[in-house]
């Protein structure tokens, strides 16, 4: 089982290879310094999955890319519902982010009579009660969760009911799904204590 | 310079230790399982800092998130200022995790006529114009941006002709800033590419 916290670092090497021309060859030095991090850490990620790199020189950019972007399963399409079409939903909805080609949101809900039925950045608003047959339906496998606090155990039931593999939910609560299913919590606030941090030091990297 | 990976880290060992009571004592491995590292990581981590654990024995929980609060700035009160009240503006301004008692969003600004000067959550917005005298008068050094992506390097130099020392950018585009001015971009679909590699390994921590 792979550290999530190692898989993190694999988006962030992604991330910094795609400054990059395909030929270039960067040495895991080179990748450290421009993530923030040690070269016997980045070889470490990598040599978790495999043997990527040519002995003495470093890595192959577009090889490399190639191979981050398999382990991370990013070169397949995944269908996503989002569930709570309110501000952070709807702000979610329109960010180019979420509309890559291996990320597309399928399936909106939300459970206010106002919002269903009425189509919100292109997609139509269905009720909380179709989740499970609609992701059923469509093969969805990763849900959004961007409802208040108080719903966000009872969405996540119908989620999994519905066939989700994984969570992304930014509700403040500690919610409890399946062993099988991958939940992971997002709270903004983690990236000011970054900030903070660093402020205080009067350094930067 | 501490790496942002390690500050990153430190942010998730204190969320971890908050849910156990102070007078426990954690070892270093118990805290890598916690979070998804290795014990040799945390100890890493810690030692960049200082040595805060009982030889032997671990880590005194009450004391650790003091120090860990200590070295993230977290024990005083930061000032922030929001540019760009939309969507995800009015989300992040309603959002508990941006009223804790370390972080406090003390002035907003927008460009949109029509916004200025009425009350956003409790705050009234500010025309963009009056960013730097506004920041300057309430010593605050931070500011997010959650303008479009067209916006943001503007927004930004308005922010540091302000006086602040740290930018949270939300917007999809590289902005430039002074050396002195320390930069963190949050880009949420990173947050889907972890999910999507546990989805295709089949297993999760
Ligand atoms: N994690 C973060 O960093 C972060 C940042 C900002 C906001 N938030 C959180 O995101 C959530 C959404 O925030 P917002 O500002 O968009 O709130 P909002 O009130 O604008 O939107 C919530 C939406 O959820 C819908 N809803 C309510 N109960 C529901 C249910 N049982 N089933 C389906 N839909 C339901 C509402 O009708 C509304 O459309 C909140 O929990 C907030 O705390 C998290
Ligand atoms: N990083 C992420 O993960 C993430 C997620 C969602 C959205 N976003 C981004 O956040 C930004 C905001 O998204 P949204 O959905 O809230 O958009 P929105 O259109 O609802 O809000 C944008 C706000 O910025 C204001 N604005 C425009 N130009 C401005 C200027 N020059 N100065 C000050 N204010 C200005 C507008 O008046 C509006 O109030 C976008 O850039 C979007 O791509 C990022």
């Amino acid at each position: 089982r792979v550290p999530e916290i190692t898989v993190e670092r694999l988006s962030i090497y992604l991330r910094a290879l795609k400054k990059f021309p395909e030929e270039k060859v960067l040495s895991s030095q080179e990748l450290a310094e421009l993530v923030g991090t040690t070269d016997a850490q980045v070889r470490k990620d990598i040599t978790y999955f495999g043997e990527f790199g040519i002995p003495g020189q470093g890595y192959h950019v577009g090889k490399l890319k190639e191979e981050i972007t398999h382990i991370l399963a990013l070169d397949r399409e995944w269908e996503l519902a989002l569930v709570g079409v309110g501000k952070l939903g709807t702000a979610l909805l329109a960010y180019p982010g979420f509309k890559k080609k291996e990320f597309r949101i399928r399936a909106i809900f939300d459970n206010d009579p106002k919002k269903i039925g009425i189509r919100i950045e292109g997609l139509i608003v269905r009720s909380v009660e179709k989740i499970s047959e609609t992701l059923s339906r469509y093969g969805i496998k990763i849900g959004i969760i961007t409802t208040p606090a108080e719903a966000a155990q009872d969405v996540a039931d119908r989620l999994v009911r519905g066939g989700v593999k994984g969570i992304l939910n930014f509700a403040p609560v500690r919610i409890i799904v399946p062993e099988k299913v991958k939940l992971k919590n997002v709270d903004l606030s983690m990236e000011l204590e970054t900030l903070s941090y660093f402020l205080s030091e009067g350094t930067s990297t």
